[in-house]
């Protein structure tokens, strides 16, 4: 049994990966099995679905910028659209021999092919909502870059105007995305790393405004206070880091685990 | 999204013959 690793895609997908692999011991132990019933009108149910999702699939090509998506999506598309064309096949067959063994095996090959393909399909369409996050947090690493160079209170207040936003946004989505995985340990590492972002910015806003006050005193204690700030900002981005990693796995085994 | 809809109608399509096909052959076991 696959293993799906957000939610969404577990819901959608294992109910009909369960009855594709009973549908194979079922075909396994009933070898000379009964009569097929007459299976035109799923078959054909099964089609117009697909020419919708083929439909949609390639309205979400055409209005995406994200290049991978563009690249991986047609071939999820065609994996599906072959299937489908198996599953006709099978049911032609199996019209005019209801026993027949090949025309089974199509159907199970067809019926695995709609699994497989629709699986990659969402596959492909999550890892580009992955890739949107990944940007909101690489946004707010490119601002942490600059903390370095901020001396001024007008400048730490525009920091804080552009960061603050960015922050908002790619917390809130780290925070729905970990709670749509279904594998514990990244959704916690998710959560954790989530947590200390939040706790460090308030902390990183003050040894900023330490630096700078101190600066603007006469400069004695400046380099153990932007010595602070740098290690505030440095444990911020590596934190935001590790939010990226475990953003951009997919698998259980990538992580080294079960 | 459109995406999620659409796939989730392929599924339950499929669903729907998979189960019809598996039916005949419950019956024999």
């Amino acid at each position: 049994m696959p293993v799906f690793h957000t939610k969404i895609i577990e819901s959608i997908l294992e109910p009909v990966a369960q009855q594709v692999s009973r549908l194979v011991i079922l075909h396994e132990e009933a070898e000379d099995g009964n009569a097929m019933p007459e299976l035109a009108r799923p078959v054909q149910a099964v089609a117009l679905a697909v020419n919708n999702l083929v439909k949609v699939g390639h309205e979400t090509i055409e209005s995406s910028d994200d290049a991978t998506l563009r690249n991986d999506m047609p071939p999820a598309l065609r994996r599906v659209e072959t299937a489908s064309s198996q599953l006709q096949q099978a049911s032609d067959m199996l019209r005019a021999d209801p026993y027949s063994g090949p025309a089974r095996k199509k159907l199970i090959e067809g019926s695995r092919g709609i699994l497989q393909g629709t699986s990659a399909l969402l596959l492909c369409f999550d890892e580009s909502e992955v890739r949107k996050i990944v940007k909101e947090c690489k946004k707010v690493l490119d601002y942490l870059g600059v903390a370095e160079v901020i001396d001024t209170m007008e400048d730490l207040v525009q920091f804080l105007r552009d960061i603050s936003p960015a922050l908002s946004r790619a917390a809130r989505e780290v925070a729905a995305r970990a709670s749509e995985l279904t594998h514990v340990p990244h959704a916690d590492t998710l959560a954790r790393c989530l947590d200390s972002v939040k706790q460090l910015a308030p902390v990183l806003i003050c040894a900023m405004k330490m630096y700078i006050h101190t600066l603007q005193e006469g400069g004695k204690g400046v380099e153990d206070a932007a010595e602070n700030r740098n290690y505030l900002a440095q444990r911020m981005a590596d934190e935001i880091h590790e939010i990226i990693r475990v953003l951009q796995l997919t698998s259980y085994i990538e992580d080294g685990g079960e | 999204e459109m995406i999620l809809s659409a796939a989730r109608s392929i599924i339950t399509a499929t669903s729907a013959l998979v189960r019809a096909a598996s039916a005949a052959q419950r019956e024999l076991i």
